[in-house]
């Protein structure tokens, strides 16, 4: 080990595993997860060449490869637990999305929160099983959503890919295949990053779903087409609430990656001098790498304890609308949409910031950087755009604000409003 | 303006009341804004609309108090004295930090007045050599092994620069030592010269 980092070591006021053990939720989970890591690190079906040296195709092909092999080994291990199945995919793929992202963490998810148990019968089972592999298609050409399915008579709907404003979202199933009449697939070509994720394009031309296909847990959709809505609109989105609480825990992962790396380079690296005549210094021990740094490193810490609560908040929640509570869904989705905002968005930046603090081979894809970069970057315009997020946060603290200046009180993170109407407004000298 | 709050800068308890009284009046501004400007005009929408600047800070100071609020609860659950003393020099810096990057917020709202603000500027500095000590340990406490991180510039030994040239040998353009298109496209140019 380089001697500068031995000695960075050496210095510690405290024992970083009994850190770790905090990250992790206990010493138990993190044993466990070095166990799970251990499954892949010491399996050899799983080494390949470096990815930065292959193509986009080789890369998406190596990715696949790799999935199906997850697939059945975790099968052979039996791993279920989703955050177990999370470690393992996650050190698969070294932090890179994969092309069963979408179907692990949106079409599984969707089926749990919004199909009737007749329709989970029929398709969670062979989904779980990968007898169907489910993607999802959501954002319309020229629209934020998809819309205007024209609803028939004869028990179905037929979807017309003409952008219009339409009234609601609802979920409904729909078999995507190159050999389906009316339905048109491709993948949308190079991204930013993501090389790994083959996004497509989805064209229907007068495709008909069947209304069995429409996911009715929440909203129905009678025979003659008729759409009930869900006793609250929010209800619909309970898989983006899901998600967005991920995506905070996703902001912390990836601004820890960065900051470790930044950090421990910065402990080998020497340059230029403090004093005139000494040896040059690790160009940690300059105030100004301190300061890009160490703030960056305290958030990540803060996002992680915010990570490790909300996702313990969504599913209490979640179990409380279960049993037909719904009092907190309405904070829970305006906070979950604003903290997925502020995190990513913070993180973003911060990543960058490190990877400008390790100078020019920051900028090289073997410094990691670059690859965490692009692989996180989407977070701030994907599951609902930061803006249009703290938009919809804002949408309940207006209406909290409005419930205390009528004299009602308001609980939960919004508490603080009530001391409104009686901090003293004291005339400040000008 | 609101009640100057007293600020122990070295308490991070005490600091959360500042971010609290922060998205509070950050809140009721978006909120009396809004309702200015629905006197103003027949539409719902369009006062929304013209707001809504003024929306999304209030939201980004509801969130980073959540954010301040829940590490600052976090620290009471840390059982080990020396681990709980690091993460709170952390949330101390955290917190000190987003105030020092927000400051006007904090003035305009009366709740620091510019002493206090050069008192959290001038501590935020002081964390820096505090924390530098544990710099390395701390992110040794994410716990990120080297095939997960993918990193030659933050590989766990940190034996950055041999590695890294072993990496560029990989390289396809390092596969033969003068590549192809020299012989296709520059030495036919230079022949022509």
């Amino acid at each position: 080990v380089n001697a500068d980092l031995r000695r960075e070591r050496a210095a510690a006021t405290f024992q970083p595993q009994l850190l770790t053990h905090i990250l992790d939720g206990g010493p138990e989970r993190t044993r466990r997860r070095k166990e799970i890591e251990a499954l892949v690190l010491n399996d050899p079906d799983f080494q390949h060449e470096d990815l930065n040296f292959l193509s986009r195709s080789q890369r998406y092909e190596q990715a696949i490869r790799k999935s199906s092999l997850m697939v059945m080994k975790l099968r052979e291990y039996g791993i279920a637990d989703p955050e177990e199945i999370y470690w393992f995919k996650s050190f698969v793929h070294r932090g890179r999305p994969e092309p069963l992202d979408l179907h692990l963490g949106m079409f599984l998810p969707t089926l749990l929160t919004q199909a009737t148990p007749e329709q989970q019968d029929r398709f969670f089972m062979p989904a779980w099983n990968l007898e169907i592999i489910g993607t999802y298609a959501q954002t319309e050409m020229g629209h934020g959503t998809v819309h205007s399915i024209n609803a028939l008579s004869k028990n179905g709907f037929v979807y017309r890919g003409v952008p219009c404003l339409g009234r609601t979202v609802s979920y409904f199933l729909m078999q995507v295949a190159l050999s389906v009449a009316g339905i048109t697939v491709g993948d949308i070509g190079p991204k930013f990053g993501f090389d790994e994720m083959d996004n497509g394009y989805l064209k229907m031309d007068n495709f008909r779903i069947p209304r069995e296909n429409m996911l009715m847990k929440y909203a129905q959709v009678e025979p003659d087409g008729t759409y009930v809505k869900p006793v609250s609109d929010k209800l619909t989105y309970g898989t983006m609430v899901f998600i967005r609480s991920l995506i905070v825990g996703d902001s912390a992962r990836s601004l820890s990656r960065a900051c470790t790396i930044a950090i421990r380079y910065s402990a080998v690296r020497h340059q230029s001098e403090l004093k005139p005549g000494e040896q040059e210094p690790q160009i940690l021990d300059y105030q100004t790498q301190q300061y890009k740094l160490f703030p960056l490193l305290a958030t990540a810490y803060a996002f992680h304890f915010v990570g490790a609560y909300i996702k313990d908040t969504y599913h209490r929640i979640s179990g409380d609308i279960s049993k037909g509570d719904l009092s907190e869904l309405p904070e829970l989705h305006a906070l979950t949409a604003g903290l997925k905002a502020f995190t990513s968005w913070t993180a973003n930046a911060g990543i960058e910031e490190c990877r400008m603090a390790c100078g020019g081979h920051g900028y090289s894809r073997c410094s990691g950087i670059p690859d965490i970069y692009v692989t996180f970057t989407p977070s701030c315009t994907y599951e609902g755009e930061n803006t249009v997020m703290m938009l919809q946060t804002a949408r309940f603290l207006m209406k909290s604000y409005t419930q205390v200046t009528s004299g009602q009180q308001v609980t939960g993170m919004v508490s603080y409003l009530n001391d409104l109407s009686r901090q003293r407004i004291q005339p400040q000298h000008v | 303006a609101a009640r100057t709050v007293t600020m122990r800068i070295n308490d991070p308890t005490s600091l959360v009341e500042a971010y609290k009284s922060r998205a509070a009046r950050l809140v009721e501004s978006a909120a009396k804004n809004l309702q200015a400007e629905l006197n103003h005009r027949k539409s719902k929408e369009d006062a929304w609309n013209r707001t809504s600047v003024d929306l999304v800070r209030a939201s980004e100071a509801h969130c980073h108090y959540v954010i301040v609020k829940l590490f600052t609860d976090k620290l009471a659950e840390v059982s080990d004295a020396a681990v709980r003393a690091v993460l709170t020099d952390l949330c101390l810096l955290y917190a000190l930090f987003g105030i020092s990057r927000n400051a006007g917020d904090f003035l305009q709202a009366g709740i620091l007045t510019g002493a206090q603000i050069t008192q959290v500027n001038q501590h935020v500095k002081e964390l820096l050599a505090v924390i530098r000590p544990n710099a390395v340990a701390l992110v040794d406490s994410f716990d990120f092994h080297d095939v997960h991180l993918g990193s030659v510039l933050g590989r766990y030994d940190g034996n950055v620069y041999e590695n890294m040239f072993e990496w560029a040998k990989k390289s396809p353009l390092n596969k033969t030592q003068v590549h192809e298109s020299f012989h296709k496209h520059l030495k036919p140019m230079q022949a022509k010269l």
